[in-house]
């Protein structure tokens, strides 16, 4: 896990997991910081993981060094506005014995 | 109902997994997924369709491009419209110019709609039974959704408002982890199962887990409207004109 392992070795897959996602930061301080939320979000991927009786799974992936705040303001976009919902049809409606 | 639905394998999905990019399109990958799968259901065709065009030509409602939106707005243009573009000739760039390029594409190759209709909301048997009958798009609240990998999330997220606009494209029951909910994202195939996402179903609230039964809309297609004259319908009408004209010179 994650706190079995020493600085080193989250480094190393650090540096692996930005050749695999193909990520380069170049600015002053940048990857320092991308690193310690790499840390933290695989901290946080294997404390969930080490529970056995979790339903599913977390991992690393393309995401994995973005804060929660990054992640929301570039991948979430979905608008949900009650107006929008007015036209609700039976077409769909469940009965009790539908088939 | 049936106790399992998968549209993939009734070819209803186009099988490549999309990819948004640091863009705020989920909008429009829902929309566009939910009326592929109408249009094959209906004409047997599953025609890949342009998410580009709906993030560069439907500006005038409540949706913004990479800004956000919603897919019931994007029904509504697609009518308007008369119809969307394969992606094959407005391919997506994830890029927000709002520059409409759809006036420049020479096609007739367009899928239409007649409309859209909403679920009844808070109710997931209904939801269900609609999803029995055709994908449907709805908004999740997937904030905590970014590093899911496997299994049925039952993890936190807000039950009563939605962030994120998805395509659930079927559903199930897994013997180890309970009913789910098959849910097309569009972060690319390696997030989650392969772009997919399986989402607790049958929850304690009405909303549905992570708000899943609160905004369920879905864009409806009659077989007499449809518009698609898409290349198999296209050689059909013309060895037919063929035929009769081959017979009356006969």
């Amino acid at each position: 896990t994650e706190s079995q392992r020493n600085e080193g070795e989250v480094l190393t897959m650090y540096e692996q997991w930005l050749v695999e996602n193909g990520k380069n930061y170049n600015g002053l301080g940048e990857k320092e910081r991308r690193f310690k939320i790499f840390k933290d979000n695989l901290k946080r991927i294997e404390e969930h993981n080490s529970d056995p009786n979790r339903s599913y799974e977390r991992g690393l992936n393309k995401f994995s060094d973005l804060t929660a705040d990054e992640f929301q303001a570039s991948y979430l976009g979905g608008k949900m506005e009650k107006k929008s919902l007015s036209d609700v049809a039976e077409r769909y409606q469940y009965k009790e014995g539908d088939v | 109902l049936p106790d399992e639905v998968d549209w993939r394998e009734r070819g209803a999905v186009v099988p490549r997994v999309k990819r948004q990019g640091e863009c705020g399109s989920c909008w429009a990958f829902a929309a566009t997924g939910a009326v592929e799968g109408i249009n094959q259901i209906t004409t047997g065709e599953l025609v890949s369709l342009s998410e580009q065009e709906l993030i560069d030509c439907d500006r005038g409602n409540d949706n913004f491009g990479c800004a956000g939106g919603g897919a019931v707005w994007a029904f509504e243009f697609i009518k308007e419209n008369g119809g969307i573009v394969s992606d094959e000739v407005y391919g997506y760039t994830g890029e927000d110019t709002a520059a409409c390029k759809a006036i420049e594409m020479k096609t007739t190759r367009v899928v239409t709609i007649n409309g859209h209709e909403v679920v009844p909301v808070n109710d997931e048997m209904s939801l269900k039974k609609a999803v029995a009958y055709q994908p449907i798009s709805v908004m999740i609240s997937a904030a905590n959704m970014s590093d899911y990998k496997s299994g049925v999330y039952k993890g936190a997220c807000s039950n009563l408002w939605g962030d994120h606009n998805v395509l659930i494209v079927g559903y199930g029951t897994s013997s180890d982890e309970g009913d789910y909910w098959l849910i097309r994202n569009s972060w690319g195939p390696e997030w989650g199962e392969g772009g997919y996402l399986r989402l607790q179903r049958n929850f304690h609230e009405p909303t549905g887990k992570c708000a899943v039964a609160v905004a369920p809309v879905y864009p409806i297609k009659s077989n007499s409207s449809s518009h698609l004259l898409s290349p198999s319908v296209f050689k059909l009408v013309v060895l037919f004109v063929f035929q009769l004209i081959s017979l009356a010179l006969l």
